[in-house]
């Protein structure tokens, strides 16, 4: 692996 | 890690424009050097396949005070740059995607920046910032929470 950013995304709002 | 321009000038043998393709990717990896790039068969809506090179990894998209990584592939075809990337987010196993005005249910990306896509004013890295900043305005994909 070339040391990528982990993928992240915020959570989801009910 | 080290962009490896040979092995991209491999990898786009059969690219019309290879040098300018490689230089501009050379760029790219100059703004983004961790995204990942390799060479695959991407299928069109026609049915009909193409050996075509794709670059994936994140983009850091601010939202609400925290930045969060959207991961992103973008497929370069044979004729760049006189045809715009296809984009397409990445969600992972734990992500959902929010369908709106830039993308759909399959995660495909639309923007201006497409549409409008003539070389050589279109780039890229012109891209990818266009990608951020309507990222920011309308973020397309959320963490789907643990049970």
């Amino acid at each position: 692996l070339n040391g990528g950013t982990i993928p992240t995304a915020p959570p989801s709002y009910t | 890690m080290e962009f490896d321009c040979e092995e991209l000038r491999r990898l786009l043998a059969k690219y019309k424009f290879r040098d300018l393709t490689v230089e501009e990717l050379k760029n790219v990896n100059m703004f983004y050097p961790h995204f990942r790039y390799s060479l695959d068969t991407y299928v069109f809506k026609d049915s009909s396949q193409r050996d075509l090179l794709n670059f994936t990894g994140t983009i850091p998209v601010m939202y609400q005070g925290n930045t969060y990584n959207i991961p992103i592939c973008l497929w370069i075809l044979d004729s760049h740059p006189f045809a715009p990337p296809i984009c397409f987010l990445k969600p992972t196993a734990n992500m959902g995607i929010s369908v709106g005005k830039h993308v759909d249910a399959q995660g495909r990306i639309y923007l201006p920046y497409l549409q409008n896509w003539s070389h050589p004013k279109s780039v890229i890295v012109g891209l990818i910032k266009e990608m951020i900043a309507k990222f920011q305005e309308e973020l397309p994909l959320y963490s789907r929470s643990s049970s």
